[in-house]
């Protein structure tokens, strides 16, 4: 799976997310990729695009999830990811991860396995590009 | 207004010990071209939605991602491949679902958002609309590769004995990372 969210000058955020599903799917399963809420989801605060164990993802609508407690609560978009991430989803047996931006162009990244291939540039124009945990 | 961008290319069993020099440095190479292509189109003030789109298309071309090019095949041998985009300006979204033929799924769930009153289509009817609104399609033959043929025999296998696997075959991250579904 692969994705990607971005800030422009304007201020919209975009979420967006493309996945070849999981080897030796059958019966016309479908992950959370192309759900809305579960593996993508944008607002004018928040967009988080997700990857990972499609049906845990789908049962805890994380990416509304980690964007609903960016609006509700003070979590930030770094605590709130985390909060779904490595509490939520492990609790009920997910793996994966997330990526995403708030409105100011904070960068977040989250996820509970041994590693996610990862990169972003920030508002300061700072490059990086991860692996591993 | 600031402008940034975040992407990645998929979570799971990755472990450096798995992974040669070169094979690092070709993944980092295609994560900074999928960056790039992106924050380019925002630092020449383009929006958000072209930004995901340009960023994606770079990961979906590439054999290294489970995503377009490098999709990972069905128990039927197949390829069937999902994609969604949503923006932040006024809610909207679109969604494609296992299409077999589409090159790069993410622009049709983009043509689903900006051409369509709906935020989902599936399989053939995806197809159908891919073809009406000029989104390129392709021979499934476009999307083997060698390494996820592999992968899916090497799961067909084990998948009957899966409860007598060892230890260490149990572990193994392409069977860890089937999922069976």
């Amino acid at each position: 799976t692969v994705g990607a969210v971005a800030l422009d000058v304007n201020g919209n955020i975009t979420a967006g997310t493309s996945t070849g599903g999981m080897t030796n799917k059958r019966y016309g399963r479908i992950g959370d990729s192309p759900v809305i809420g579960a593996g993508t989801y944008a607002t004018p605060l928040c967009g988080v695009s997700a990857t990972g164990h499609g049906e845990y993802f789908i049962r805890a609508a994380v990416t509304h999830d980690i964007c609903a407690l960016v609006e509700y609560t003070d979590s930030n978009i770094q605590q709130a990811a985390d909060t779904v991430i490595h509490e939520k989803l492990v609790k009920l047996g997910g793996d994966g991860g997330v990526i995403g931006l708030d409105k100011e162009g904070n960068i977040m990244m989250s996820f509970n396995t041994e590693g996610m291939y990862r990169g972003s540039i920030d508002k300061d124009g700072k490059v990086t590009i991860k692996i591993y945990k | 207004s600031s402008i940034a961008l975040v992407i990645h290319g998929g979570a799971g069993t990755i472990l450096k010990k798995n992974m040669t020099d070169e094979l690092e440095q070709t993944y980092r190479a295609k994560l900074e071209e999928s960056l790039m292509a992106g924050y380019q189109i925002l630092e020449n003030g383009g929006s958000s939605t072209e930004a995901v789109k340009a960023a994606i298309v770079i990961m979906e071309n590439s054999p290294l991602f489970n995503a377009g090019k490098g999709s990972v095949f069905t128990h039927d041998g197949k390829n069937e491949l999902d994609a969604s985009i949503m923006a932040s300006h006024d809610l909207s979204a679109g969604a494609v679902a296992g299409v077999s033929h589409v090159k790069n799924p993410i622009l049709l769930a983009d043509k689903v958002r900006t051409e369509s009153k709906h935020v989902m289509m599936a399989r053939e009817g995806a197809e159908e609309f891919a073809k009406e609104h000029n989104v390129e399609l392709v021979d499934q033959k476009y999307f083997y590769t060698q390494r996820r043929w592999e992968q899916l025999q090497k799961v067909l296998k084990s998948t009957p004995q899966k409860s007598q696997l060892s230890e260490d075959e149990a572990k193994n991250s392409d069977v860890k990372n089937s999922k069976f579904g």
